[in-house]
């Protein structure tokens, strides 16, 4: 049945979606089906695909509002879907005050019983890209999840964030969802020529042992460059070392996902 | 009186903190008396000047716990006072909402009657340090400053949001703030040698025209480093092109503010 991954740091302009989309279609390019969630009301995941979140989107899946069928969008990469957002789904962490286990709404709109289509049956892997908070969405994106995987800059403010963090995926395991696990801390945006990341790496390998992923994301323009065409990075420019990495790492999330 | 600055942007990782610790150290070597409030539960403007939250800070201001003289802390940087912040912080989005005309808080406790200390005799600029989000604490600091200044990265996703956040701006004008104003957009992490960076530059001051600040700010690995330090970037390596494009920021500010 699908496996869920959580993509989120409260830190701010860690690569959260730009790991989002870049393993997603990594991993449909490996033949696996994949479903990418759309958590933040920036809906950045959304329009870094070229796509329009519509008249039916996240918002209106958590409340109730629309099928899961009319929510999903097919892209044009291979094994890709998205289930999109824009702004307006800043009400639902309003709305969500008024709902009873407000927590589980995401986790029961996609894996709930008769959820329409079943997810299980049509994708091997959803991921879900958070917004930089630990508020009701992040928490909803949580509690769905089977594993989180934290993009962590390898910077002073990234590195300060992470023990808040960690201490939030430990009470949603313990109150909410017992099996989430934190599947592994991904380095982003290294910069191989300055001793603050290699300093900073060197830090977290230490702290989180056999958790940091060997693969990481080294600094590279075109990643940044690749959302303004609407394209993942391996089919913007399938030669970069940003398309490298996120092969690498899809790989070695298959491999860590054999292992668990 | 005191001139109240929020530094906002809802996109996550654009020099937001950054900006606020530097233009408000850099204006403190220019001779103003300067207040720096951390508005964000990351606390990353309190840690990145070494200092610690402690048990008064802006939370339990906001929440009428400890007076104004208890929560600020004098730095050994001159001029430069902070209002700090910690993850307790996040308390004060949820209680809000049991207080009435909960957008005015920071406002009366920092501008209104008898604000003990009388901000306006001790300061001459305060800035406000906003969270990646346009959340309660971010719409409070809004309806406390009298201009925004907004980071901008030059690059897609940060683009994608402007118009939200100036969307933002002029709600709270109209219906909270009538003498709220975008002071200026400032251009951060600009990257002299990619084209991204470049396009991007061009789009925004062609969209804005002269509200873009003509000083910008260029990547530079030695702003990223010195909040490690507990320094601000003109008391960490005052002859690194960050320091100078602070300080290039503060006096194009302080011009900017003379024209007003
Ligand atoms: N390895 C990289 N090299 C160069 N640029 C990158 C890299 N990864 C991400 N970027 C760019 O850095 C910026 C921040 O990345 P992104 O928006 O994915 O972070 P985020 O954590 O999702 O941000 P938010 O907190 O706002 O959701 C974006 O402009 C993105 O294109
Ligand atoms: N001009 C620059 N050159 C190099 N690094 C920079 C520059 N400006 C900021 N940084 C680094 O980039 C990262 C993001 O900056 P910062 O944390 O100030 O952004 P922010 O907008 O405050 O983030 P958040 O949305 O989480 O509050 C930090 O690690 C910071 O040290
Ligand atoms: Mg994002
Ligand atoms: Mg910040």
């Amino acid at each position: 049945s699908a496996y869920f991954v959580a993509i989120a740091n409260q830190k701010g302009g860690v690569a959260k979606t730009t790991t989002s989309i870049n393993l997603a279609a990594a991993l449909g390019a490996l033949e696996k089906r994949v479903l990418l969630v759309d958590c933040d009301p920036q809906g950045n995941a959304t329009r870094g695909l070229d796509l329009d979140a519509g008249d039916t989107h996240l918002y209106h899946l958590l409340m109730g509002q629309c099928s899961l069928d009319e929510a999903l969008v097919e892209t044009d990469f291979p094994g890709l879907w998205v289930l999109p957002a824009d702004r307006e789904l800043v009400g639902a962490e309003v709305e969500f005050v008024n709902v009873e286990d407000w927590q589980y709404t995401l986790r029961r709109r996609l894996r709930g019983e008769g959820s329409e289509l079943g997810l299980n049956e049509r994708f091997d892997l959803v991921f879900l890209d958070c917004p930089p908070s630990l508020g009701h969405l992040t928490v909803n994106a949580l509690v769905a999840a089977d594993e989180v995987v934290v993009p962590l800059q390898a910077e002073f403010f990234a590195l300060q964030g992470i023990s808040e963090l960690v201490a939030t995926v430990q009470r949603v395991k313990t109150a909410l969802n017992p099996k989430l696990e934190i599947g592994g801390i991904l380095l982003t945006m290294v910069d191989k020529r300055t001793n603050l990341s290699q300093e900073v790496a060197d830090d977290v390998r230490r702290f989180f042992e056999g958790k940091v992923y060997t693969a990481q994301v080294p600094r590279n323009v075109r990643l940044a460059e690749a959302p303004s065409h609407g394209l993942p990075i391996i089919e913007y420019d399938i030669k970069s070392s940003g398309a490298e990495a996120y092969l690498a790492v899809a790989r070695e999330f298959l491999q860590r996902l054999g292992g668990r």
